[in-house]
């Protein structure tokens, strides 16, 4: 549930954030 | 080092040499000849100038140029170390070596606290927070009211900001991280652990 978690928690989780991509072709 | 002779160099600026990068980096040569590759694949999707434009980096990420990205802006900016609007070879593994498992904590405490210090103030500012939310709530088309994202914020502040003077300085975030050391997940990329997918990358020098 969003409002159980911290901002960054919640943030740290977007895809975006995900570097792993970079790594992928 | 046949792969990185002087041509390469030419081609590619701000390359430095992998025994150098390697001497100060958690890296060996070869997995910074690795990403040497790997950087060349990325530097020449758009236009092949040896360098990385947002445009190559979003889409290295997204596999789409033009999806905008508040987080994937950030986190370019704070690759083009020497804020030249492109990423240079010695950028990329510089702060590619920040997210080694073998890098050091500060290091990644401090890489992701200039991550949510989107202004650059030298603080995180509930703004800042707020507007990092919202753009992970539009890409999560996930949809939270205004009243419960500012609960959220409230919750986080009364737990991260120790002064309540409403942002978050760099000792606040140490002590906040360290309470909550899942927050630090995202700056360890396991692809850079020796022995991993990355030496797929490996150039195979003739």
């Amino acid at each position: 549930k969003p409002v159980s978690m911290n901002a960054f928690e919640l943030i740290s989780r977007s895809k975006s954030f995900n570097l792993e991509n970079l790594f992928e072709k | 080092m046949g792969c990185f002779s002087s041509k390469a160099r030419r081609q590619f600026p701000g390359h430095e040499d992998p025994v150098s990068l390697a001497s100060q980096t958690a890296f060996t040569v070869s997995e910074v000849e690795a990403l040497f590759e790997l950087y060349k694949s990325i530097s020449s999707s758009v236009i092949d100038d040896g360098l990385i434009n947002k445009e190559e980096f979003q889409l290295a990420i997204f596999k789409n140029r033009k999806k905008e990205n508040l987080f994937a802006n950030r986190i370019f900016d704070l690759f083009d170390v020497k804020r030249k609007g492109v990423i240079d070879f010695s950028d990329f593994v510089r702060s590619l070596n920040v997210f080694h498992p073998n890098a050091q904590l500060e290091d990644k405490i401090d890489f992701s606290f200039k991550l949510y210090d989107l202004d650059s103030t030298g603080f995180i500012e509930r703004q800042e927070v707020k507007q990092m939310l919202i753009a992970l709530l539009c890409e999560s088309e996930m949809k939270l009211a205004d009243e419960t994202i500012e609960l959220i914020l409230d919750k986080t502040f009364l737990e991260a900001d120790v002064n309540q003077d409403g942002k978050i300085d760099k000792y606040e975030w140490n002590n906040f991280v360290s309470k909550n050391p899942s927050l630090l997940k995202i700056m360890t990329l396991p692809y850079l652990r020796y022995g991993t997918s990355l030496f797929y990358f490996i150039y195979r020098c003739d």
